[in-house]
């Protein structure tokens, strides 16, 4: 193998049919607002895909979930994956039971009739 | 109980902050509800500092070992009260400012602004979170956050969203009867929370989030504390 030789293993060159598209302006858009900056123009082509696919996401949640808005918002250039590691960071939420840490159970229920 | 109720209108809600790229939400969920409670112990509302919990708190969950706060990489919002019980407590973010990444512990407990004392969880039954809300203070609530990276107003009150798949950690802060609904299918009433992710986010930094449903894992992880006055 020749080390000088780097082989592309992302799907980048996927999504240069979004370039010059009714999406890209939308995307343009979205740079603007946010003061987005892309290091490389593959990584510009990446996150137009990633953008792209999340247009997608918000349609499929704003069917899901009518009575909210659904678009684009700042994390509109992030995978699901990304998001979640960078922007969510509760752990051991899995199980759906309250973690205790040494407190005594649960609050005592209060009066909430009337 | 009143029909509505909102924290920030009483004084208790510091602005909205940001998390930045760092999974520190767990922090910010915590500090929300120290600063409420401390402001309906003393009147006063204090900025706490979530750097100190992202840089000194390594506590783990007494029965879940695997469960531990780890700053940019998650947490729990009760492991944070058990080390501010420990550490004697809280600084404000002015002593102890935020970074975003995680650094060498700083903490200087003379500095400590807020002592904790104790903490709870909070009953599943959402009339009682709506109780302990009205007479506690803001509540630490963690949920499923799947629908709020697309997330841009109204009341979010998704068909389909996992229970038990509770992943961000934000603050209770009121709630009301009748939601705005763009798509004007019936107003509904709804938990008004505050995030850590800007203004420029959702309702002004907020999330609207359907009420009585047990809606996105809300009511499963939701936590109060008990802070000392001097």
């Amino acid at each position: 193998q020749d080390p000088e030789i780097i082989l592309q293993v992302t799907d980048n060159h996927g999504h240069h049919h979004l370039l010059g598209t009714h999406t890209e302006r939308h995307f343009r858009s979205f740079v603007r607002d946010y003061g987005k900056e892309y290091p490389t123009r593959e990584e510009y082509v990446r996150r137009l895909g990633i953008f792209a696919e999340n247009l997608v996401r918000a349609a499929e949640h704003q069917a899901l979930d009518p009575t909210a808005v659904h678009g684009i918002t700042p994390f509109s250039d992030l995978s699901a994956e990304e998001f979640e590691a960078m922007y969510l960071g509760v752990r051991g939420g899995g199980g759906g039971a309250q973690l205790a840490n040494g407190v005594r159970g649960t609050a005592e229920e209060m009066e909430v009739e009337g | 109980l009143p029909e509505s109720f909102d924290w920030r209108e009483k004084g208790a809600v510091t602005e909205v902050k940001i998390q930045g790229t760092c999974g520190s939400c767990w922090a910010f969920s915590t500090t929300g509800t120290i600063e409420g409670a401390n402001y309906i112990a003393t009147g006063k509302l204090l900025n706490l500092s979530e750097q100190q919990l992202v840089d000194c708190d390594h506590t783990c969950d007494a029965k879940d070992k695997t469960a531990c706060n780890n700053g940019c990489s998650g947490g729990l919002m009760t492991n944070a009260y058990k080390y501010l019980i420990d550490a004697g407590g809280i600084e404000e973010e002015d002593s102890y400012p935020y970074t975003g990444k995680r650094g060498d512990c700083k903490f200087n407990p003379e500095k400590a602004a807020v002592k904790v004392v104790n903490f709870t969880n909070v009953p599943i039954d959402e009339k009682q979170i709506a109780a302990h809300l009205v007479h506690h203070g803001p509540l630490a609530v963690g949920l499923n956050a799947v629908f709020m990276q697309t997330y841009i107003g109204g009341v979010s009150c998704p068909l389909i969203c996992g229970k038990r798949w509770v992943n961000h950690g934000v603050l209770l802060v009121g709630y009301g009867s009748k939601g705005f609904s763009i798509l004007r299918l019936g107003n509904q009433p709804y938990w008004i929370i505050k995030n850590s992710w800007g203004q420029r986010w959702g309702e002004h930094g907020y999330y609207h989030l359907c009420r009585g449903r047990g809606m996105c894992g809300m009511n499963t992880m939701v936590s109060a504390v008990m802070t000392q006055t001097s």
